[in-house]
């Protein structure tokens, strides 16, 4: 029989699936999709405590009514999640007790740090040396412009998301209440898993625009029956991944920095030779290949452009932004920094804690030029929020 | 292919191993030890249950100055699959890796022979 199947064992095989295969919290007794046990509002706002003494209205009525709250919701994969390796767990010299610390708290979230990442960040960044770097996200400077937004945001990138996994699960453990719910601001974000893979044959496994147009429209399609009117949704391009190679490639890895003897290229070699490359197209010292790597997903941007510039939804409106790596990158080079600094040291392959921060506040300001009808009015009654609630409970 | 990530743990680790050694200037038994206590407590039993069976064979193998790939060969997490050549993240050996491999076979044998 499958271990599974006995009792006792089964609960705690149906939490891993819940959480590693369905992507849904874990631990959540209401069952209102989110992890943390909260009987009031199931999106967490504390502004309905009580009322109003002038009005004798709710304070969420006289606060928030009319301001244009919104929640924050990433679809996505790792890059949106924010896959982060200790490189000192790779490094002789910098093993001690405290770097493996968290190492369970790490591992169960899958060794991503969705609370500092771009799109959802809200925590100060108190991990000590196993992840450095400042904390900026959409979700806060959606926040601090209406703190109506509070605690309204959700982290759902999972590791090795593309988009037929986006349409079959991911964007299904989204939640969303129509009717009581405020609109969201939802960013999909696919940087590269469509044409990364581990593959020796790599460009045979990477999805094809037909089918990666059918999954997107679906995924769409999905979203404007669960997303209350008048939310938005961006979706983000594939990144150009031929600059990790051209950034990292004859850099020192941090497995080898005792004796410098491993560079970023062996590594890559060698994750292609055990075929368990997260990315053997623009991982690789072929450039050939990561140059039709990389002409494939331009491929699929072309089709992300066609696709907001001729479909209309009920509930939302679309739009289509290139993901900004690359300016970033120019962006820290101009200021004196360098692109590796910007990569993560482990896999070589994510953006690091100070990419995710300048990726906030680059996609910020791409959004306030080009689409600011999507980040909502600032909030005249911000100051009496935070002298009545303060913290508003925190997180 | 080659043993995918048992592989790249193995030889990840092998080679933690081999460098704490050199940094603390011990041998690798002692360097598996100390592994495992930088570890959180759940885990530190789990580590050392590993480092039982492993320890005579890593110790030997770094006594003998093999590289962590060349180890993890040795003790089946890395393997050639047929039509593929041999994977290593480290330096080669000087003899090269098919020659290290091949070295190594009669210590599989061996070890096969007293149900390694």
């Amino acid at each position: 029989t499958d271990i599974c199947d006995i009792p006792g064992i089964k609960e705690i095989c149906n939490i891993f699936d819940r959480a590693f295969s369905s992507h849904l919290p874990a631990d959540d007794l209401d069952k209102d999709g989110f992890s943390t046990m909260k009987l009031l509002d199931n999106d967490c706002l504390t502004l309905s405590q009580g009322l109003d003494s002038e009005t004798g209205l709710p304070y969420e009525e006289v606060l928030c009514n009319g301001t244009e709250p919104r929640g924050l919701i990433l679809l996505g994969d790792s890059i949106g999640a924010h896959f982060h390796l200790p490189p000192q767990w790779f490094e002789a010299k910098s093993l001690n007790p405290s770097v493996f610390k968290d190492l369970l708290f790490i591992l169960e979230n899958e060794i991503d740090w969705p609370e500092l990442s771009t799109a959802t960040g809200h925590v100060n960044n108190t991990f000590g040396e196993v992840i450095k770097g400042p904390v900026d996200s959409i979700y806060m400077r959606l926040r601090e412009r209406n703190r109506c937004n509070h605690r309204d945001y959700q982290n759902i990138g999972v590791n090795g998301g593309r988009s037929g996994s986006m349409n079959s699960t991911i964007v299904r453990s989204l939640v969303r209440n129509r009717m009581s719910d405020y609109p969201a601001l939802v960013n999909i974000e696919l940087v590269g898993n469509d044409v990364c893979n581990g593959h020796p044959d790599t460009l045979a496994h990477m999805t094809k625009p037909k089918e990666f147009r059918n999954n997107m429209l679906d995924t769409l399609q999905y979203l404007d029956e669960v997303l209350p009117e008048g939310s938005h949704v961006w979706v983000s391009g594939l990144a150009n991944g031929s600059l990790l190679y051209a950034n990292v490639h004859d850099r020192i890895h941090p497995l080898g920095s005792l004796r410098n003897d491993i560079t970023y290229t062996d590594f890559y070699n060698y994750m292609n030779c055990l075929e368990i490359s997260p990315c053997s197209g623009w991982l690789t010292d072929n450039s050939t290949l990561r140059y039709l790597t990389t002409k494939r997903a331009f491929e699929l941007n072309d089709v992300l452009r066609n696709i907001t510039a001729n479909s209309r939804y009920k509930n939302f409106d679309l739009y289509y932004q290139d993901v900004p790596i690359d300016e970033v990158i120019a962006e820290w080079e101009a200021q004196g920094g360098q692109g590796w600094q910007l990569i993560e040291p482990v896999d070589g392959f994510h953006i690091n804690q100070l990419a995710n921060a300048l990726g906030a506040a680059h996609i910020w300001e791409m959004l306030e030029k080009d689409h600011p009808n999507v980040l909502g009015k600032v909030n005249p009654n911000n100051d009496r929020i935070k002298q009545l609630f303060g913290d508003q409970g925190g997180y | 292919a080659n043993g995918g990530t048992n592989c790249i743990v193995c030889t990840v680790l092998v080679g933690l191993v081999e460098q704490l050694a050199q940094v603390y200037n011990e041998g690798a038994v002692e360097a598996l030890e100390r592994f495992c206590s930088f570890l959180p407590e759940q885990l530190q039993a789990p580590c050392r249950a590993g480092a039982e069976i492993f320890a005579p064979y890593i110790a030997e193998a770094i006594y003998n100055k093999e590289t962590p790939d060349v180890v993890c060969h040795a003790i089946g997490f890395c393997k050639v699959d047929p039509g593929h050549k041999a994977c290593h993240i480290f330096p080669v050996p000087k003899e090269g890796m098919d020659a290290a491999l091949r070295r190594i076979q009669e210590v599989k044998k061996m070890r096969q022979g007293r149900e390694f």
